[in-house]
Order: structure tokens, then sequence, then C-alpha cells
């Protein structure tokens, strides 16, 4: 791993002063191959990795650590810093009901976190409703009405020969009718080069002015959440990330990837299929698991 | 990288760029681009759209895992297992496979073995009715072994040429979930003597480093002898599916290239080391 990466590439450092250019320069060149391996966008790793030498070099060893953890912690400082240093909750502000739009890829998990965010909120004393929006998956309506079913929550009755935007129009109607503050708008997944999908998004988003809409995308992304986060938040706005699949393996590098290309903060990350399997975003934690 | 006239470091960086970019991995590009040094020392490559030819083929060679062409009417049933992590289009694709292989005259079925997920059952209940194929299911939360069995008994009786199994997504990660999957593949074997014939892992083309991890547990666990690569109509470029080639010589039958009955495609791998370079 890393860290006994690190200690081989220092291990003639004892007892020189300082980390310099030169003693550092293979380090950061592991620092480097592992945030790659984590998954994390090559000019990200890059530009991170220029970041953490300036940090470095002309810092002098100290006494308590070796070298190599002087910067893993180093590494692992920005790392957490860059990721938003400190959790951030969701801003539920304005006239109610409040609208939160879950957008992303096909498959990322935007449904089943759909649910999963109205359990949380619910259980936070805000009254949710569920919109199915997505009237293109084969039963895509049905997954997440038989959800909302689970969680005693309403959830509106979308029929697949309306539109999205007739959905969300009447989706405020059935809001008052059930006495809910907030609603959670479930979209059906789409590619972020897909020109007319993400129109349709714009078209829902202007409907509902939501005080949120968050990103639901796959841990196990690589190189290409570069490109789809910076495309959603071009066009839509991004406010947050849902980060899913994170009970798996993946070391998740995509999420310093689409924090640095967007600068949204992760709010939630999924941790499993169950609809309580969903947790507040650590920077810190995620820091640790993407140096592996 | 285009309009470069001769070999130099900044060539070899940008096509590292590419490389990674592309979803290959720090090892696979290392050792790519080391194969090309060798050559480039030995004078043996001298011109940079030589290099790029040079990278294309080594991938290609990759990718052209040597295995047995499928032919599905060397068993009745030809059962097939498709597996695979969550969300990466198992069922989507098991309504493309049925409409190809209808189209190729045979008689097919599907099994809907996912019987835990909400509406995964009438998701692949709506695909078979695309396609125009029965579909055995039971209640949900009935156990996916038991669907399994009563699906060999429906395809043999009914004399389907294919039997398609769907199953639910699962973490290669967790023990349970793939102690359940190898049960509905020991009932498969029970039935008939060499199933399942195929076990098709799904992958997502926008996946990273992650789907080498997946490939060679599915691999460990329940045996796999074919991948699809999927969504790779978007712009991620499944370039780990080299990686996954190399250590674990799993040829790519099919790729999916959209949401549709017919976007189902061969895998070709001239085309795919085309797409990257
Ligand atoms: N293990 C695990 N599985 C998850 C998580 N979140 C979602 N899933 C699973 O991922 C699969 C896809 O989830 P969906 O909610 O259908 O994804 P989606 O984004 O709505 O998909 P589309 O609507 O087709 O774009 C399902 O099998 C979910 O149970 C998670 O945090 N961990
Ligand atoms: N663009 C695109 N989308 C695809 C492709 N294949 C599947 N999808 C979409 O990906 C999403 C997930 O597909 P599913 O077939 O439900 O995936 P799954 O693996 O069965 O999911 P689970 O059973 O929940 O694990 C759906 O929205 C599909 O339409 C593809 O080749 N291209
Ligand atoms: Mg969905
Ligand atoms: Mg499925």
């Amino acid at each position: 791993n890393l860290s006994d990466r690190l200690q081989k590439v220092f291990k003639y450092l004892k007892g020189q002063g300082k980390l310099t250019e030169e003693n550092i320069q293979e380090a950061l060149r592991e620092v480097r191959m592992a945030l790659l391996e984590a998954d994390v966008h090559f000019k990200v790793a890059k530009d991170f990795v220029s970041g953490v030498a300036s940090r470095a070099v002309g810092q002098e060893v100290l006494q308590s650590l070796t070298p190599g953890q002087q910067v893993i912690k180093i590494v692992n400082e920005d790392l957490t810093r860059l990721m938003g240093g400190k959790a951030e909750p969701l801003k539920l502000t304005g006239k109610l009901p409040n609208g939160i739009m879950m957008v992303g890829l096909q498959g990322s998990g935007k449904t089943t976190s759909t649910a999963k965010l109205a359990l949380k909120l619910s259980r936070e004393t805000r009254r949710p409703c569920l919109v199915p929006a997505d009237v293109h998956r084969p039963a895509a309506i049905d997954q997440l009405v038989t959800l909302g079913k689970q969680l005693n929550l309403p959830v509106y009755a979308s029929r697949t020969d309306q539109k999205p935007e007739e959905i969300v129009k009447a989706a405020f109607a059935f809001a008052r009718e059930h006495n809910c503050d907030t609603l959670l708008v479930d979209t059906a997944g789409r590619l972020h080069v897909d020109d007319e999908l993400m129109g349709e998004l714009d078209r829902v988003k202007s409907i509902v002015e939501p005080s949120e809409i968050l990103l639901v995308a796959d841990a196990m992304t690589g190189q290409d959440a570069v490109q789809v986060a910076d495309t959603f938040h071009d066009r839509l706005g991004i406010t947050g990330v849902v980060l899913t699949k994170l009970d798996g393996d993946a070391r998740g590098g995509a999420a310093l990837s689409i924090r640095a290309v967007t600068d949204c903060p992760i709010k939630y990350i999924g941790m499993g299929e169950k609809l309580d399997a969903l947790e507040v975003f650590h920077p810190d934690r995620m820091a640790s698991r993407i140096l592996g | 990288v285009l309009g470069k006239k001769t070999i130099d470091m900044d060539l070899l960086d940008d096509l590292e760029e590419v490389l990674i970019t592309s979803d290959l991995g720090v090892r696979t590009t290392q050792t790519l681009l080391q194969r090309v040094t060798e050559k480039i020392k030995r004078k043996e490559l001298k011109e940079p759209e030589k290099l790029r030819e040079q990278l294309r083929q080594e991938i290609q060679s990759i990718l052209d895992v040597p295995s047995p062409p499928l032919d599905l009417s060397a068993q009745h049933p030809f059962v097939i297992m498709v597996v695979g992590v969550n969300g990466v289009g198992k069922t989507t694709t098991i309504g493309k496979l049925a409409h190809q292989f209808k189209g190729e005259g045979r008689k097919v079925m599907l099994a809907a073995c996912d019987t835990f997920r909400a509406a995964a059952v009438e998701q692949l209940v709506l695909w078979g009715e695309r396609a125009h194929v029965p579909v055995i299911r039971q209640k949900s939360g009935s156990d996916p072994s038991a669907v399994a069995f009563d699906a060999m008994d429906a395809a043999v009786s009914r004399h389907m040429d294919v039997l398609l199994l769907d199953t639910a997504g699962r973490m290669h990660t967790k023990v349970n979930l793939m102690e359940e999957l190898k049960k509905v593949h020991r009932t498969l074997q029970r039935k008939m003597e060499w199933a399942p014939h195929e076990i098709w892992l799904v992958l997502d083309a926008t996946t990273g480093q992650n789907a080498l991890s997946q490939a060679r547990l599915f691999k460990e666990t329940i045996g796999v002898t074919g991948l699809i690569l999927t969504k790779l109509d978007g712009t991620a470029k499944g370039g780990i599916a080299v990686a996954i080639c190399d250590e674990l010589q799993i040829p790519v039958r099919y790729i999916g290239i959209g949401e549709s009955l017919e976007d189902l495609r061969p895998f070709d791998p001239q085309e795919f080391a085309r797409a990257i370079f």
C-alpha cells in the first residue's frame, strides 16, 4: 500500500533535515500512482500532486514522524480539505414544498437513493413525498411506488403516458393534499451527452424550482466521472452529490474528481441496498479510503 | 497526440494520458508503453503514427482472447446465467439478448431470479413482452434457486433453445450474496449435467479499476465464461476490459450501446482499440 511504498522511497532520508524537491520527487510519483489506481482523474491527480509538492517542499522533517508518514499526512490533509473539510447538510429553504431533484447516469442508484433520502428526511421530522418522474425505464414508476409503500410515505401515482413535466406539475397539488413539505423527484437515468434528455431535465428544473439538485454518482466510476459531473453541473447547476455503492471495494477516486471539477459537496453516501443505508459524507474517511 | 513529427517524451506522456483516461489503468498502461519503448530503443519504431498503430495492435491482440466460438445450438436448452454488480445493465441486456437470439430463429425463455429488488421481476416481464418471449417467475421474496429450478423444468418441457437467467445485482465482496449465486449455479448443474453453459458477467463501461476486482471475484466464486460491456454509447471507453482480458483471459462477447431492444452488438476488438486511439 501507499505507506509501505513511501517507506521504501524514504528509507535513505533519515537524518536529512528537510523535504526537498529531489527527495520528494519519487514520493510524489507514488502518490500520483496511488490516486490513479483509485480512479482519480488523470488531470485532477496531476494538479493535486503539484499542490502537495508546494506544501511539502521546505518542510522540516519532523521528529515524531518518518518522512513517508509526513508526506501521507500532508496528502491526507489536502485531500480532506479539497473534498469539503466538513460534512454539509441539505439546504431546504424557501417556499414549501421544497423540491429535491435526483439526477445522473443510468443505473447509478437514483431511485433507491430517492427512497433512502425520503426515509432520512421523515426521521428528521420532515414530511416528504415521492415523485416518480422516470417514464422511460420499464417498471421504474413501479419501483419507486413499491419503495414508497415499504416506507409508508406518499408517492404520486405517475403513469407512463405522462410527460415528466406534467408529472412534476401535478406533484405540487399532490404534495399539498398530503401536507408534504418536501418533493423528492426521481428522474430517468440519462447520458450527459444526450442533448435532448438534458434539455428535458432543464424543463423539469424550471417547473420544480428545486432547493437541491443532487447528482447521484456511482463510487466505482472511473475517468469518465469528470466529463459527467462537469456536463451535468454546466447544464443544470448541481447543488450536491450522492455517491453510491460505497459498500463495495471501489476506492472511490471519483469523489475527488467530481469535487475538483464542480466544487459541489458530496452530501450523502450510499452504503447498501437497504433503505436505511444512506450516511452523511465524511471527507476525512473518504480521503483514507482513496489512498488505500 | 496528432501532428507530432518525432517520437519524444512529450508524445509518450500524451499516450500515457490517453490510455489512463480510457481506464486501462496504471499497470496495463505501463506494460503497453514499455513494450513500445523497447521497439523504439531497437529502432523498430520511428514515426508517431506507427507508434499509435502499434499500440492499437497490442490492445487488439489482448482483447482477442482465444476462445471457442459461441454455439447456442450445441445444447438443448442452452443455459446462460447473467451476473454482475448493481445497476450495470443485466436485466436490460437480457432483453436485448432475447431479441437477438429470437431473431436467429431460436426459442428463448427468461428466468426472473432477481426476487429481491423492488419491481425487478416486473422489469424483466416487460422486457419479455417487448422481445415476445416467455418469462418464468415466482412471487417476490422467493428463493432465486427455486425460480432457477422451475425455469429449467419449463425450458425442457417447452422445448426451449435458450434459457437466460437474470440474477440480482450484488457486490462481489458480500460473501452471503455470492453464496446465494453459488446456490443458483449448483441448482442448474443438478438439473442438467453441463449447465449453465455460459456465465456472463455484465460490466458497466463507466466503471474504473474496480471492474477488475469484480471480474476476479466473480470468476473465482462461480466461474465466468464471457463478459458483456454496457453503456458504451456514453463517453467512457471501458479500457479496464483490456486489463481483465489480459489477466483473466475471459472474452468479451457483446457490448451494449443504448437502452433499446436492438442496442446490442457482438464485440469487435479492432473497433474497440480504434475508439481508444
Ligand atoms: N450495494 C449497493 N447497491 C445500491 C446502492 N444504491 C443503489 N444500489 C443498487 O443499484 C441498483 C440500481 O439502483 P437504481 O436505484 O435502480 O438506480 P437508478 O439510478 O435509479 O437507475 P436508472 O433509473 O435506470 O438510471 C439497484 O440494484 C440498487 O439496489 C448502494 O449504495 N449500495
Ligand atoms: N445508455 C445505456 N444505458 C443502459 C445500457 N444498458 C443498460 N442501460 C440502462 O442502465 C440502467 C440499469 O439497467 P438494468 O438492466 O436495470 O441493470 P441491472 O444490472 O439489471 O440492475 P440491478 O438488477 O438493479 O442490479 C437502466 O436505466 C438501463 O436502461 C446501455 O448499453 N446504454
Ligand atoms: Mg431509476
Ligand atoms: Mg436487474
